[in-house]
């Protein structure tokens, strides 16, 4: 479907704002490591689509396990949110956000902040070429 | 900036690339100008040129509109969720979500961005190029090449991020003054061309 702008859509074509292919991962707000929570297993799968759960099980189970725990971290490093583990809502805020189809994470090889050098990111460490 | 596994990139002797669209999506003039102004965005910093080709099959980079599963393996959701995908160096597919509602001119300045599900066009076209040429996604949330794009909102300047990343690639480009400046990899973080800001 296109349109010339933004105020040239049909209102009939509006209402699905608030039925994003994601939005219910809203639902997740504040759960936490050794949860279980029904539904969580479509947001592994959402991690396992962009590289951050490498290998994608027959299932996944609703249960919020290091797995999704590492994931999550690795998320929240990428996109420069809290490094919490936790499911907060700037973090919902961001995974529910329509996004480009290619993995943040290819065959293993993160690419964004979690990938790059700690000297780059933190500024902690001081280093000397040789 | 980031590159894919391998930094594939386009070779040296073929930087004059062709693209042409799917012939089944009947695109109208002023969706292909969409395209073609997001390809002058790197040309603009590259020694890579873009032309149009009418041949699908011979061009280098080949672009269509497809909903759900469209054959890649990587089926597309419906409106919002996935927008769109590109494929790393020399592939050259670009695919695009065709349930989307997709906007020639997404400037929502007089609307509320969370009050919409329409994206902007070129906003998407312009990153997922960036794709084609090499780059993979960056953590610089005001680069073409961050993930996540809001919904009624549009992004299509080039961030030094993303001309640092795309000249350690292919270099500048040779014909203009404000991209002279090629980075390396002991270069990045510390070099800004300035070009496009």
């Amino acid at each position: 479907h296109f349109f010339p702008n933004i105020t040239s859509i049909p209102p009939s074509f509006l209402p699905n704002a608030t039925t994003g292919a994601w939005n219910a991962f809203h639902n997740f707000a504040g759960c936490h490591p050794g949860e279980k929570v029904d539904g969580l297993a479509k947001l592994k799968q959402y991690f396992n689509r962009f590289g951050y759960i490498p290998n994608s099980p027959s299932n996944f189970s609703d249960d919020f396990d290091d797995a999704l725990e590492s994931a999550l971290k690795e998320y929240q490093l990428n996109f420069n949110l809290n490094t919490s583990g936790v499911l907060d809502e700037s973090t919902l805020q961001q995974i529910v956000r329509p996004r480009c189809g290619v993995a943040d994470i290819i065959n293993g090889t993160s690419t964004m902040n979690s990938g790059k050098a700690a000297s780059l990111t933190t500024g902690h460490f001081h280093t000397v070429g040789h | 900036y980031t590159f894919f596994p391998g930094t594939p990139k386009w070779p040296s002797s073929n930087l004059d690339l062709t693209y042409a669209f799917f012939p089944g999506n009947q695109l109208t003039d002023s969706v292909k100008a969409i395209f073609s102004r997001a390809f002058d965005r790197w040309a603009a910093v590259t020694p890579l040129t873009f032309t149009e080709t009418a041949s699908f099959s011979s061009a280098d980079l080949k672009i269509g509109f497809f909903s759900g599963d469209h054959g890649d393996g990587e089926p597309f959701d419906g409106q919002m969720g996935t927008l769109a995908h590109a494929f790393s160096p020399t592939n050259g597919h670009f695919h695009l979500d065709g349930d989307e509602n997709w906007v020639l001119d997404g400037d929502s300045s007089s609307l509320t961005s969370s009050s919409t599900s329409a994206i902007d066009l070129e906003s998407v076209a312009v990153h997922e190029i960036g794709h084609l040429l090499g780059l993979g996604h960056s953590s610089v949330e005001e680069s073409i090449m961050f993930p996540t794009i809001s919904s009624g909102s549009k992004k299509i300047v080039l961030a030094s991020d993303d001309i640092q990343g795309i000249q350690v690639l292919y270099g500048g480009n040779p014909n203009s003054n404000s991209s002279s400046t090629t980075t390396t990899g002991e270069e990045r973080g510390t070099s800004d061309s300035g070009a496009y800001s």
